[in-house]
């Protein structure tokens, strides 16, 4: 595992950070994030998805009243991939219209999808080595959230109770901060020493003007508001090249 | 009592204009003078609260006024999350791990 991790950094890996509004979608939106990023690591191609897809023929049918990270992966499959953001654009309206993907052509597809494990080693190394995934964490201290990393207790963020799915870009380190003496022996304020923190890179469905540019950071190490109790990502891979069989005689 | 405004300045702002700044910032607007004092009592706890997180938080994090800044807990995850999720998830084959290798 490297020592700090960033998709945001790759080309191909889409920039836009998306808008929820009103609509408790959370779940298509970090799907989407999650086979975007993917598509655009392993095929060098930027992409944008149908989140509205994902709400209008969601085997629960009910568009922006909410639903799961692994429903979408399933409806994804069931419709053998996902058409462009741009022919079948999001609406956020609360009721789901009829299904239109067969409508579209698909521009993005997966070949399965998986649950890591509860651990956050491993969640870094997948990460690391695969592309973003998509995570469900307790979403209370987001309400207030401006800037820096949160560090939360169970107390103050129960990680058993998830409701809000987010993609989990990457991972890094704060840079320690050293007690300065010479401050204190100028009257001023002690500067607490601060050690680095360690923390996660998540992406928002919030805009652009939430958080830090529509990011955010938690701590990582501590299960902090539950990061590790979902964690999903579709498996998007270049078809492999198909050797031929013949059956024995 | 009067209130720290996010922004650095030479005095502390009243309550009410703080609430007046984040209208302005978020575009906000209530139907009615009892809407908008609901709303800025919301506000105020809310301030309190944000408060109480920036000097409970062992991190590095700031918290403040933010666009949800007018919504009760209540509402912002009504609003914004999606359902509890299940204890564990359905229909998805299990976690396989190491001490299961090589059972039947």
């Amino acid at each position: 595992v490297p020592s700090t991790c960033d998709w945001r950094k790759w080309a191909e890996v889409t920039k836009t950070v998306r808008n929820q509004n009103n609509c408790k979608c959370c779940w298509a939106m970090a799907a989407a994030g999650n086979i975007e990023a993917l598509w655009g690591i392993k095929h060098r191609q930027s992409v944008e998805v149908s989140v509205q897809e994902l709400l209008d023929c969601n085997r629960c049918g009910n568009g922006c009243n909410g639903g799961f990270v692994w429903d979408a992966f399933i409806t994804v499959l069931n419709n053998s991939g996902l058409a462009s953001e741009k022919d079948y654009p999001f609406r956020g309206d609360d009721k789901a219209q009829k299904c239109q993907a067969k409508k579209h052509k698909n521009v993005a597809w997966i070949q399965d999808f998986i649950m890591l494990m509860d651990n956050e080693q491993a969640i870094a190394s997948h990460l690391a080595t695969h592309g973003p995934i998509t995570v469900t964490i307790n979403m209370k201290l987001l309400q207030h959230y401006q800037e820096g990393v949160i560090r939360a207790t169970p107390t103050t963020c129960n990680p058993n109770l998830v409701d809000h799915s987010v993609l989990l870009m990457g991972f890094g380190k704060t840079k320690s901060v050293a007690r300065m003496p010479a401050e204190a022996s100028q009257g001023g304020a002690l500067t607490r020493p601060r050690r680095s923190t360690p923390y996660w890179i998540l992406k928002n469905s919030w805009g652009p003007k939430w958080g830090e540019k529509g990011y955010f950071r938690m701590h990582r190490g501590s299960n902090a508001c539950g990061i590790t109790k979902y964690p999903l990502t579709a498996r998007v891979d270049k078809p492999a090249k198909q050797l031929s069989v013949s059956c024995p005689p | 009592g009067s209130l720290r405004a996010q922004a650095p300045g030479p005095q502390p702002l009243e309550l009410k204009e703080v609430f007046t700044l984040f209208q302005i910032q978020y575009n906000r607007s209530y139907s009615s003078p009892s809407e908008h004092a609901r709303r800025l009592h919301i506000f105020a706890r809310n301030l309190d609260q944000a408060q109480q997180l920036q000097e409970e938080d062992l991190g590095t994090a700031k918290f403040g006024v933010t666009p949800f800044s007018d919504l009760t807990e209540e509402e912002f995850a009504q609003v914004y999350g999606h359902q509890e999720a299940p204890g564990r998830v359905p229909n998805v084959s299990s976690k396989v791990v190491p001490e299961e290798w090589g059972k039947s």
